[in-house]
């Protein structure tokens, strides 16, 4: 089952993107 | 009639769909995102506002009632209506299914590939490129599924196209006929118009292709 | 009873929710996740598969009037049925919520943290702390929520309830009473035992801990 999950999409890094987008628009503010 | 207030920080793609829907369902919304209503990174942060909505993310809405709801999604499925969400058991699920299409497979490449162009991400070459293959093979798909379709769901606009359309105005001119005409027709609706007034489209793919 | 298809791996926790919610509705679902009905990598990638399945992933419903569902939580919406819908427009937001919550909160830090255990992924130390951080902050909402409640919209099992506790299933035992609580209380009906089995709840957090 794992071999499968591997070919899973996933966004592991939307926590960083979240972040980068409230200081930005924090910063617009 | 009923004051409901969705809070947000201006030029918020998420809470678009949830303004458009509105002009949709003829909900009345106020729109609390700048000072003294609502200020981003203050308000979201003060006690009054996380025991409304945990998270501190916005869009939030906050309904006369005192009804609170946070995701997007969800606020604009509940400011939507039946015509919006799909009037049909098979159609309704069609609506969620290219909601979950624009947060799972746009919004993902289409970020990688926008945000070090606004300079909130490290610019990588290498991942701007998966990124740009990505999102071509999403928008391809996409471009295929409106090649007999004026809308995505059904003959009329629904949180389906709101959606999608919303997740796309992050990326700038796509060089796919269908998805351009598409995305036209549905920016060019007075719905669409009175939220995001005139989308300026880009002349050519996102400005670093120079 | 019309014979409706699921196509999946087996153990995929995004087909899984598809599958309690059938559980619930009564639809009767064939799962197709082994050859010869399903191979993964070979059936999914079949110009056949992926004329009715664009995208090329799974889970992927097929019913036998020939109306093609993909994305999981389109699926599981389809497959439910009022109850677990949400039968008020609040509730049917609030469903909506815990859904958006589980796939744009839990899924990307419980992944991040899970996959190196499971060595599909590089172990990255630093990474992992992160993600071990932002999952504790968002157990800790989910934690707060179930404070005062069984379930997470109004009295009964919802499709919230089986598409956050299927997110969850990744993580191991959490030092969160009220979510191990629900969880147990979740994985102990009928409905989901017939489709998990029994799920073993490790004794600590993810065994890299040690």
């Amino acid at each position: 089952g794992t071999e499968c999950l591997a070919l899973e999409r996933i966004w592991f890094e939307k926590p960083r993107y979240d972040e980068a987008e409230r200081r930005f628009y924090e910063q617009m503010n | 009639l009923s004051l409901q207030t969705l809070y947000t920080y201006p030029e918020n793609w998420r809470a678009f769909k949830a303004q458009i829907a509105a002009q949709y369902s003829g909900a009345r919304l106020k729109i609390a995102s700048a000072p003294p209503a609502f200020s981003f990174g203050q308000t979201n942060r003060s006690p009054a506002f996380l025991s409304n909505f945990p998270l501190g993310k916005v869009p939030a809405y906050q309904g006369d009632d005192g009804f609170c709801l946070f995701e997007s999604n969800a606020i604009a499925h509940y400011l939507s209506n039946d015509v919006l969400r799909g009037s049909t058991p098979q159609a309704s699920a069609q609506v969620l299914q290219w909601v979950s299409f624009a947060d799972s497979e746009i919004i993902p490449p289409a970020s990688a590939w926008v945000f070090p162009t606004l300079g909130i991400m490290q610019f990588n070459k290498q991942a701007t490129e998966q990124a740009k293959e990505e999102v071509k093979r999403v928008l391809s798909i996409l471009n295929q599924h409106l090649n007999t379709r004026t809308f995505l769901v059904g003959e009329r606009v629904s949180l389906a196209d709101i959606s999608v359309s919303c997740s796309l105005l992050w990326l700038f001119k796509q060089p796919y006929p269908n998805v351009t005409r598409w995305f036209l027709t549905c920016i060019n609706q007075p719905q669409f118009k009175t939220v995001l007034g005139e989308v300026q489209l880009c002349e050519k793919m996102a400005q670093f292709d120079a």
